[in-house]
């Protein structure tokens, strides 16, 4: 609102101006010579003089640079080739002039000035974009914007001295518009959104080179905004073309970093258990398959595992996320913790159910992350005391205590879809070799064993069962955990009627039986 | 036993519904993820070649931006000096090259039209550049093959390599062509 | 059952699909040698 007037024509002039000689000959190296003769004619237009000006040059810019690739895309004579070649001509220069802008901007040493114009151009270019898609709905165009992101990414991420002392800078900048232009909030966006965030130069960035894994918190929360948007057409099962595409892209994405950076998947699995809607299985077992590269996993079908021999199996596996701010409200946190000392109150346990449910949450009654939350702090509780008590978790060593006493209570009295979630969160901790693994596969088998209704033992199957028949990759704790429970005759397994409920689930447990034995 | 959607029996109604109706294929048995175009068991890290979530193979290593001194990049004027790409004045070292190292692209097809030119036979189901050994007549010949000694190029050792052969004359590619509607591309 | 929003968001996922990204999109321009794509014999070497 408010350009001054003439300010559009100025703008337009010197846009034109600039991408001519962006592309002259007489540009320079990396512009340098345009760029500094540029910046005189921003001047005598009186551009910088204030910041206010100076932002409405840089939305101008954008939208004029926007307007010219809708009117390229919409020349139906054209080849696609072409029609980049054209939008990229401007686009480029465009991207040029922000990077120079931003690198010269205060003297050298003074990055404030630099990142806070780097923050307010991709303000502006996000602003636009977030305009340009509600007006325009479903004619939306990712494509001027994918290429100023990732052009203007790369500048910046260029091996020039000016920006090593701002990369973390850089990087912070560009993911906080990311997370403004997560998919919920430009879904007409999401394909190039996620082109972005798993570029090789990004990933390599915020992954890789980033020292002190700095990035990874950044990451994660990028990838759980694609997950959320994803949640609910996975959760009904029912993906249309374009978001089975985008389902693929993110299980590619996935692999990339299960193959590359497994320990992040590893660090921020519980995160991303809270997000992943619990029919999505096999995007689930690629995450909690993850396992660090230095360590080498026993074959799960060895004959005869002593897995509480194994020499990693003490040792808990990192958490980075903070868990337990997930228990709320307070008080219930604070009769849980009371509960686990004392036993007291014991209307705890009665209170439980109703603790988990919740009213808003479309497609379930349930609090999945509280859930989660509770299974894996009772459990950590649980690990805690046990050592204090110089044991190591054991069928008999996880009974008969206040840990204990919650779990069972919880498989007891929820019904099936409260139970079912609830006994999906101890899957969800059977990953590698892990303190955390050992216990709850221990606590699983130990529920099913002194189970006092069929329907537990049903579910606990069922849990398992659903984890294994996707393809791969299958996390080991989950395979050593169903291998323990079909063969050893304690749990009574084959005699159970959900086995041979029906041909096809009796061929599937005899199969995998076969491929233990 | 547990008779909603929590049980056995609703993980085998979910499976059942799977084998009909494909939209359900990509959650209930999963993807088989070694057909994502990522190699898995790579020995380096997939990351720096991975070219788009949308494409199944990695990046070709033409494809990925290295940054290098400006004056290295051909330049949009420098382009217009350079002279145009014309493959009938290459060797055959640098043909094979363009036809390896293009896939997908146009390139990779007018490569293979060039070699054709030169008698050389793309084998389709052997995958290989075939071409006959000068001078060595083939020791049987039939209407639908024949036998002889031939010369082969060896992509992992980039050499031509000379070969006791039986060449059935079906399983040769015939003239390959470019399509019509080149992608026209103003920089080219 | 999809609520409005969720239906909003694959109207616009199923628009933006017709028009992906492409990966030469994220790739400097290549004055001499730019990327042609085109369908080719699926015998002849992916990789």
């Amino acid at each position: 609102f408010d350009d001054p007037p003439g300010l559009h024509e100025k703008t337009e002039f010197l846009l034109r101006e600039w991408v001519n000689m962006y592309h002259s000959p007489a540009a320079g190296r990396d512009s340098t010579k345009a760029f500094s003769m540029f910046v005189g004619q921003m001047h005598q237009q009186g551009i910088l003089k204030t910041d206010d000006l100076i932002t409405r040059f840089f939305r101008l810019s954008t939208e004029m640079c926007v307007d010219l690739c809708y009117r390229a895309l919409n020349e139906q004579t054209h080849s696609p080739t072409l029609i980049r070649a054209k939008c990229f001509h401007t686009l480029d220069a465009f991207v040029r002039l922000i990077s120079l802008l931003v690198k010269h901007s205060g003297d050298s040493t003074n990055s404030v000035t630099k990142i806070n114009l780097l923050n307010k151009v991709l303000g502006i270019v996000a602003g636009v974009l977030l305009q340009d898609h509600e007006v325009r709905n479903t004619e939306f165009q990712q494509l001027p914007y994918h290429r100023i992101f990732i052009m203007l990414f790369i500048e910046l991420n260029a091996p020039e001295q000016v920006l090593d002392g701002i990369n973390f800078q850089i990087l912070t900048a560009f993911c906080n518009t990311f997370h403004i232009l997560r998919p919920r909030k430009a879904p007409g966006f999401a394909y190039a959104w996620l082109e972005l965030i798993s570029h090789r130069v990004f990933i390599g960035r915020m992954l890789a080179i980033t020292p002190q894994q700095r990035g990874w918190g950044m990451y994660a929360q990028l990838l759980i905004d694609l997950i959320k948007f994803l949640s609910p057409f996975l959760r009904n099962a029912d993906l249309t073309k374009a978001a089975q595409l985008l389902y693929k892209g993110t299980l590619r994405v996935l692999l990339v970093l299960l193959h590359d950076f497994p320990e992040f998947l590893c660090d921020y699995h519980y995160l991303f258990c809270d997000v992943i809607p619990p029919n999505c299985i096999q995007m689930r077992n690629l995450i909690l398959s993850a396992f660090p590269r230095n360590m080498r996993l026993p074959d799960p079908f060895t004959p005869n595992l002593k897995v509480d021999m194994l020499s990693d199996i003490t040792h808990p596996p990192r958490i980075v996320t903070n868990f337990t701010n997930m228990i709320q409200p307070a008080s219930f946190k604070k009769d849980l913790d009371s509960y686990l000392k004392s036993r007291a109150p014991v209307t705890f346990l009665s209170d439980l159910r109703s603790n988990l449910q919740v009213s808003n949450e479309p497609g379930t009654r349930y609090s999945i992350p509280l859930i989660n939350a509770l299974v894996l702090y009772v459990g950590t509780q649980a690990i805690t005391y046990i050592h204090s008590k110089g044991q190591t978790p054991s069928m008999s060593t996880i009974a008969h205590s206040s840990h204990m006493d919650i779990f069972q209570n919880l498989a007891v009295d929820l019904d099936t879809e409260g139970r079912y979630l609830f006994l999906n969160a101890i899957a969800n901790q059977l990953r590698y070799p892990n303190s955390h693994t050992h216990y709850f596969s221990c606590t699983l088998l130990y529920l099913f064993a002194e189970a006092n209704t069929e329907a537990i033992q049903e579910q606990i199957t069922r849990v398992l069962l659903e984890r294994l028949i996707v393809n791969r990759p299958h996390p080991w704790g989950l395979l050593i955990t169903f291998i323990e429970l079909i063969k050893n005759p304690s749990f009574n397994f084959w005699n159970h009627e959900f086995v041979h409920c029906a041909p096809e689930i009796h061929k599937l447990f005899e199969s995998v039986a076969r491929s233990c034995t | 036993m547990v008779n909603d959607q929590f049980g056995m029996v609703g993980l085998l109604t979910f499976i059942r519904a799977a084998e009909t109706d494909p939209n359900l294929v990509a959650l209930a048995p999963g993807i088989d993820l070694t057909t994502l175009g990522l190699n898995l068991n790579s020995p380096e890290n997939l990351y720096s070649t991975f070219q788009s979530p949308w494409a199944d193979s990695p990046c070709r290593p033409q494809d990925i931006d290295f940054h290098v001194h400006s004056e290295y990049l051909t330049n949009i004027f420098i382009r217009e000096k350079l002279a145009p790409i014309k493959l009938n004045r290459y060797g055959e070292d640098l043909l094979f090259f363009l036809f390896y190292m293009n896939n997908g692209d146009v390139l990779q097809l007018a490569a293979a039209v060039e070699l054709y030119n030169r008698d050389w036979r793309y084998h389709k189901e052997d995958r290989v550049w075939i071409t006959r050994a000068p001078g060595m007549d083939p020791s049987i010949k039939t209407n639908s093959y024949e036998k002889g000694t031939y010369y082969f190029w060896d992509a992992p050792s980039w050499r031509k390599v000379a070969k006791e052969f039986l060449l059935e004359y079906d399983k040769l590619e015939d003239r390959p062509h470019l399509p019509h509607t080149l992608h026209h591309n103003p920089n080219q | 059952p999809l609520n409005k929003e969720h239906l909003y968001h694959l109207a616009m996922l199923d628009s933006s699909y017709h028009h992906l990204p492409h990966p030469s999109d994220s790739e400097r321009l290549r004055h001499y040698l730019p990327r042609n794509p085109c369908p080719t014999a699926a015998y002849y070497p992916q990789l």
